[in-house]
């Protein structure tokens, strides 16, 4: 079934987070072009894929989301 | 592996650490074995001698809080981020933090963290190391529920931990000694002798060597259980799996973790349906469930999910005959046959192993078909039994298999 809008939005700040933690994604809050952030989160997202051995569509997917959801060490896996 | 940016290590040989304070979870001497233990799983593959104090500034500070502790990285409460630490350096640097809000453990279990694999990975960054993406390694960011009597680093994390530190030194480090508690302590130099009351023997730490895995050709090699899996033939002992691969003429040697890192070692049975691309592991009367490298959901199971009578508490062997789609279990000095199709123990079961399988008169460790044959291991022997002609053909050496 096509997952409920509110809980794609819900996911959707948990990934920001996760890659915030873990990923060194810096959201530019005041950008304008929205679709800049987008580009750059997918550009993390994939990254994250690749770390875990996830196949790199650079979509938020299930298999995306279960592997953040997992407990784990709070050092991030990338940073600058 | 991978260390932190400039790779940051200790310049020295003898670290210091310092527990803070402790979680509820636990009794405080877990606390502290779980935590000598880490130090000792380091210790033990490097240089770096670690001894606790009990006073003062350590290089490594050990603490448990829940939420904001002082640093910028808040905790999360139960479950996501469940500790973190500091590569070396001074101040923080070092410093390990576990989140209060996360059930410490003493086992692994799945109510709660067991505090021993987290520490561990935890001080691989005090030490420097920085996360793997190797699935398996100790420094993997995921934490993986694995059984940890025996725990082995994995050769990511060794290989890791000695491109910074180097290998031990030729003569075996002692086994780090905790000093006995003195008030108010100051660090107590390594060179002076501390004056141990009877009550005080210096605490032994685990062996300073990890044990080691059995010569291919040991001529006493015996195994714990033993299945084929996608053409392949895979021997286990304790943690250690030995894999022969008809692609390589050099037998492989991993460790069960390396395969299954949230799977317990020491099984006692282990057997492939092929049709399924299914490998089913025993431990006492559990089962597990695995495809390739991914274990089933919903395992363990009872035993008794097969058709077992709440009698039998673990099996000793089993086998999957291809051409009849029935597996053997066996028990003591009896067998059963499972019909892979209806999912259903057969009728007129158990039967003696002796009546059926010529020569099998005893408790069978391991069993595994191979090219039509059967092949039952006892101890350091193996009987190869051709079914349909029910006749023992020969006895072999267990360790056959890899060209001794």
């Amino acid at each position: 079934f096509p997952v409920a809008p509110e809980k794609e939005k819900e996911d959707m700040q948990f990934a920001k987070k996760y890659l915030e933690n873990f990923y060194d994604f810096k959201e530019e809050k005041h950008s304008l072009f929205k679709a800049k952030n987008l580009s750059h989160m997918t550009d993390k997202i994939r990254e994250m894929q690749s770390f875990f051995g996830l196949e790199m569509t650079g979509e938020l997917n299930q298999k995306t989301l279960d592997m953040m959801k997992q407990p784990r060490c709070g050092i991030p896996d990338v940073r600058s | 592996y991978s260390t932190f940016p400039h790779s940051p290590t200790w310049k020295k040989e003898d670290v210091t650490y310092r527990i803070l304070n402790y979680t509820p979870d636990m009794l405080q001497a877990d606390v502290e074995e779980a935590i000598a233990r880490a130090f000792q799983l380091w210790s033990s593959v490097t240089p770096l001698r670690f001894t606790r104090v009990y006073g003062g500034q350590a290089d490594i500070m050990i603490s448990f809080a829940a939420g904001f502790h002082g640093d910028f990285y808040s905790f999360d409460g139960p479950g996501g981020t469940l500790a973190h630490a500091y590569p070396p350096g001074s101040g923080i640097g070092g410093d390990a933090h576990f989140d209060e809000d996360e059930n410490w453990t003493k086992f692994t279990t799945y109510s709660g963290y067991n505090l021993f694999l987290v520490a561990a990975h935890e001080l691989g960054h005090s030490l420097g190391l920085s996360h793997s993406n190797v699935f398996g390694a100790l420094m993997y960011p995921i934490y993986m529920a694995v059984d940890t009597r025996n725990y082995q680093l994995h050769q990511d994390d060794i290989d890791g931990i000695q491109a910074l530190y180097g290998p031990p030194k030729e003569s075996d480090a002692p086994p780090t000694k905790a000093f006995p508690p003195q008030e108010p302590t100051e660090m107590v130099p390594a060179e002076a002798p501390t004056p141990m009351s009877p009550r005080e023997e210096p605490t032994e730490m685990t062996p300073s060597r990890p044990p080691q895995r059995p010569d291919d050709c040991d001529p006493h090699l015996t195994f714990d259980a033993i299945t084929t899996l996608r053409g392949e033939t895979l021997f286990f002992k304790g943690s250690y799996v030995w894999r022969k691969s008809p692609y390589f003429s050099e037998i492989e040697h991993d460790t069960i973790s390396s395969f299954w890192p949230s799977l317990i070692s020491g099984f006692d049975a282990a057997y492939e349906v092929d049709k399924r691309d299914r490998v089913l592991f025993f431990k006492d009367d559990q089962y597990w469930a695995v495809s390739g490298y991914r274990i089933d959901s919903g395992f363990p199971k009872p035993i008794q999910n097969l058709g077992f009578p709440s009698s039998v508490r673990k099996i000793d062997a089993a086998v999957h005959d291809q051409s009849t789609k029935r597996t053997y279990f066996f028990v003591g000095n009896k067998y059963w046959s499972f019909n892979e199709n209806t999912q259903s123990m057969e009728r007129g079961y158990p039967r003696k192993i002796a009546a059926d399988f010529q020569g099998i008169g005893h408790p069978i460790d391991a069993a595994l078909q191979k090219n039509g044959y059967f092949y039952f291991f006892h101890g350091s022997s193996q009987y190869e039994v051709d079914i349909k002609r029910k006749k023992l053909i020969r006895i072999m050496k267990s360790n056959s298999w890899f060209n001794c």
